[in-house]
């Protein structure tokens, strides 16, 4: 929620003037993230768990498509359309096959679901293709790459306490989140080693 | 399995 709040905030029109929102941003990658939310977070309608799992759902997909229509709309000006160029079809199509390969049941909303859950652990490759090309991270950037990478690595932390106290796991989200958190661990080695530093991330030419 | 019914997770 920080990091999707610090997108969303600083790409505000009235947080900040229009030449000064964040570049660096890849617009590809936060429609993957509002795709993967509104995929999984279908049960709204079906399915109350708690106000405070409701209103997550509510703020993740509202925050992302307000960051999508800031960006890709609003601002387009200055969205940088020459260095976020990973094709997210080879992202999706994947995804999709797999989720209806690979789940726990062949239910339309589960096939989602489970698409939208292996969605979210490729959905940050534009963004760090992205910042290879661009060679650098903006430190704001690397903070909200840092608040998403972690979010699904606490998760991981979550699932081993569930499995022990509750004897529950869903080896399809663990998975996923695995291998979601294992592509953001270069990223977090950069963010720790410089970015904590003050420094910017500037990768290697 | 958690299905549907059981996700409570984000």
């Amino acid at each position: 929620a920080a990091g999707i709040g610090l997108l969303v905030g600083m790409n505000c029109p009235k947080a900040v003037k229009p030449r000064d929102v964040i570049t660096g941003i890849s617009g590809r990658s936060q429609i993957l993230f509002l795709v993967t939310y509104v995929a999984r977070y279908l049960d709204l309608l079906t399915n109350f768990v708690s106000v405070y799992n409701t209103a997550m759902k509510v703020f993740f997909i509202a925050a992302s498509a307000a960051t999508v229509y800031l960006m890709l709309f609003k601002f387009k000006a200055t969205y940088d359309h020459n260095h976020d160029t990973l094709r997210v079809e080879f992202l999706i199509a994947p995804c999709a096959l797999l989720a209806l390969v690979v789940n726990h049941d062949f239910t339309p909303l589960e096939i989602l679901w489970t698409f939208s859950i292996y969605l979210e652990s490729v959905a940050i490759l534009p963004q760090l293709f992205m910042v290879s090309k661009t060679g650098e991270a903006e430190t704001i950037t690397s903070h909200y790459l840092f608040a998403l990478g972690s979010y699904r690595a606490l998760y991981i932390l979550n699932w081993i306490y569930r499995y022990y106290f509750d004897n529950f796991f869903d080896l399809i989200a663990i998975v996923a989140g695995v291998v979601q958190t294992v592509l953001y661990c270069d990223f977090f080695y950069l963010y720790i080693t410089k970015v904590l530093k003050g420094k910017k991330i500037v990768l290697p030419a | 399995s958690p299905t549907t019914e059981g996700k409570d997770e984000l």
